[in-house]
């Protein structure tokens, strides 16, 4: 039996909305510990890793491993029939080819359930090595989004070149060139406002829009978002999950530009 | 897209 109950529903929705675009279908693995989620997108440049630990739920009960393969398109069709302040549980039996969704009201004077059907899924896992990384980049989750978005205008290409000084996110096209450089912040009133740069040595590399731009899909889910670089190994987009958890994009950089 | 290296050349299958 597992039985997953999140008080807010809400995050669930949001986490939703941070992955639809990128993946089609992905396993939740559920354990003892909690929920864990990696896929690829179809075109294997990017990798999304989803964690929700047990801690963050109001009930969690998994009494064996389960993987359950789920569609992203049926299941964002289900979350978005819960309102933002709903209690959320999902819940399968053993071995069951279905998982239930079952969306309480605050007052509890509306539940409705749902039950989706299962798919089996041949999903390759990827091992991630621990890293050190050179440059660990933190600033608001916003201001990451409004950066990949106006640059997109320019090219197909984020450059982010990381130094002592700061950021720096470049973009060059048809129609000219763009730069948008980050100091970091002496002082500020609210953490999350803030753009802390921890680098060891600079790295400068070169990224698809196209994926920046669907990681900025969590943005809703974090004030904030952590970027680790290193040279020549795929970029760390963090956007923490308040205190249930985390869910981190990897994409490969773009070479030879 | 030219250019773009693949995920999975950089992380090992488990």
């Amino acid at each position: 039996m597992f039985e997953a109950r999140l008080v807010q529903g809400a995050l669930l929705k949001k986490v939703m909305e941070a992955i639809k675009e990128l993946l089609n279908e992905a396993s939740f693995d559920c354990a003892h510990s909690g929920i864990l989620l990696q896929a690829m997108d179809n075109s294997h440049v990017s990798l999304v890793s989803l964690n929700l630990r047990r801690e963050g739920f109001d009930k969690y009960r998994c009494d064996r491993n389960l993987v359950m393969g789920m569609n992203l398109s049926s299941m964002s069709k289900i979350l978005k029939c819960a309102s933002n302040d709903d209690i959320i549980t999902m819940k399968a039996q053993d071995n069951a080819d279905t998982v239930t969704f079952v969306f309480e009201s605050p007052k509890q004077e509306k539940i409705s359930d749902y039950e989706m059907k299962l798919t089996n899924l041949d999903q390759d896992h990827l091992g991630i090595p621990e890293t050190e990384y050179s440059c660990v980049i933190k600033l608001p989750s916003a201001e990451f989004a409004r950066i990949c978005r106006d640059l997109s205008q320019f090219g197909e290409s984020i450059v982010i070149s990381c130094t002592k000084e700061g950021v720096k996110f470049s973009a060059a096209g048809d129609i000219g060139t763009a730069n948008i450089k980050l100091a970091q912040t002496a002082t500020v009133d609210k953490e999350e406002d803030a753009v802390m740069v921890d680098m060891q040595e600079p790295v400068t590399l070169t990224f698809a829009c196209k994926y920046l731009n669907m990681f900025t899909k969590a943005t809703p889910l974090s004030p904030q978002v952590c970027l680790s670089m290193s040279p020549d190994v795929p970029l760390v987009v963090e956007y923490k999950i308040e205190d249930i958890g985390h869910i981190r994009y990897y994409l490969a950089p773009r070479i030879g530009d | 897209m030219a250019g773009q290296s693949k995920i999975s050349s950089f992380f090992s299958s488990k």
